[in-house]
């Protein structure tokens, strides 16, 4: 029985010449092959080298990249940012709610951190293309803010150090919306909305100042579209004032001063005390003025002008 | 050739700690802007 015409080859063909594998591999790996040994036989210096070169070219692509996006990511900020505080300034009515508010808050700080900080020192160090345009949307966020609070005023009470109440009586009526305590101070910070006219904007922040305690400080911000509710009262009603704290006035509506008051004396206006604020604060003739205001309006008045001439009329001929 | 060895090194390590600080940045802004944006809708 001859097998031999059925017999399956079994040989690997497996040959261990070098010189033939090479042959028989693609031109490319070849040449890799000897691109590979060359690149073992160079120092590990050169090889650490190249490797590190290689390193910073992915680094500083991707550093670049980073910075594009960045600089996009600002610009889209900037730009809601402008229309959020467009639609606010058009819209003043509805944003009085204290989350808005806190939110508005955030807003604001987190703008002053990114803007006012990290942005400005990479893009100084990094993409000076850049820069220029985002020195531009920072210079235009940065007076938009100045914009805002512009009419920014803050007013020193003093307090007696028992009252931990934050509530501050300047004539104004004011709602209060909201409370937070802060990092910096211990005290908390309240705050409150004038609730005279539903139009009016000004808002007041109300904290104990840190270096004394005994001191308020309220700071405001905004201008009263409102005459003050002690004018409105004296042309409404003549007898109404009689101890209506005369220093309420004197807190300037928009003009950004300072003013000390003391208010652990007597509200009603006594010697004593009335001295005390005319040394504090040199523009406390106010009283004068508002007493000059109030005669104004009662003359003005018809009525309590007959009314007046009749008692007085009256009273002579009830002597005679 | 070590000094350059270290120019290169000292290259990178900058490089990669401003390009550690441009991810922070970009967090912190994309947060702010996401926040901004939660506030508008």
């Amino acid at each position: 029985m001859d097998y031999s015409s059925s017999w399956i080859n079994t040989s690997l063909n497996l040959n261990i010449n070098p010189h033939m594998v090479h042959q028989q591999l693609p031109k490319n790996v070849v040449e890799n092959n000897f691109f590979s040994l060359e690149m073992k036989k160079s120092s590990p210096k050169e090889e650490s080298s190249g490797a590190l070169v290689e390193e910073l070219k992915r680094v500083s692509a991707e550093n670049k990249k980073l910075t594009g996006m960045l600089t996009e990511m600002c610009e889209n900020y900037n730009t809601l940012r402008n229309n959020l505080m467009d639609y606010m300034r058009k819209n003043p009515d509805k944003e009085s709610s204290p989350s808005k508010k806190r939110k508005s808050d955030e807003i604001s700080s987190s703008n002053n951190n990114l803007m006012g900080g990290e942005v400005g020192g990479v893009n100084g160090n990094n993409s000076e293309s850049s820069s220029s345009d985002e020195d531009q949307s920072c210079k235009k966020s940065m007076e938009l803010e100045t914009c805002i609070k512009a009419k920014v005023s803050r007013v020193y009470y003093k307090q007696e150090s028992s009252d931990s109440s934050l509530i501050v009586k300047d004539g104004y009526q004011w709602r209060k919306y909201g409370q937070k305590v802060t990092r910096d101070n211990p005290s908390p910070r309240a705050y409150f909305k004038c609730s005279f006219a539903p139009s009016c904007t000004v808002k007041k922040k109300v904290q104990r100042s840190v270096e004394d305690p005994s001191v308020v400080v309220a700071t405001y911000e905004g201008e009263h579209n409102h005459p003050h509710p002690s004018q409105v009262d004296s042309t409404s009603s003549a007898t109404n004032n009689r101890c209506r704290n005369p220093i309420s006035s004197a807190v300037p509506s928009s003009a950004p001063s300072t003013v000390t008051i003391d208010w652990t004396k007597s509200k009603c206006s006594n010697e004593s005390s009335s001295k005390k604020m005319m040394i504090n604060h040199p523009k406390m003739e106010v009283p004068q003025i508002l007493v000059e205001q109030m005669a104004t309006s009662l003359t003005k008045d018809l009525n309590f002008r007959a009314a007046l001439a009749a008692a007085i009329s009256g009273k002579m001929l009830h002597q005679n | 050739k070590d000094e350059s060895m270290d120019e290169l090194e000292e290259e990178l390590r900058r490089v990669t700690a401003e390009n550690k600080k441009l991810v922070e940045m970009l967090s912190v802004v994309c947060e702010n802007y996401n926040t901004l944006r939660s506030h508008l809708v």
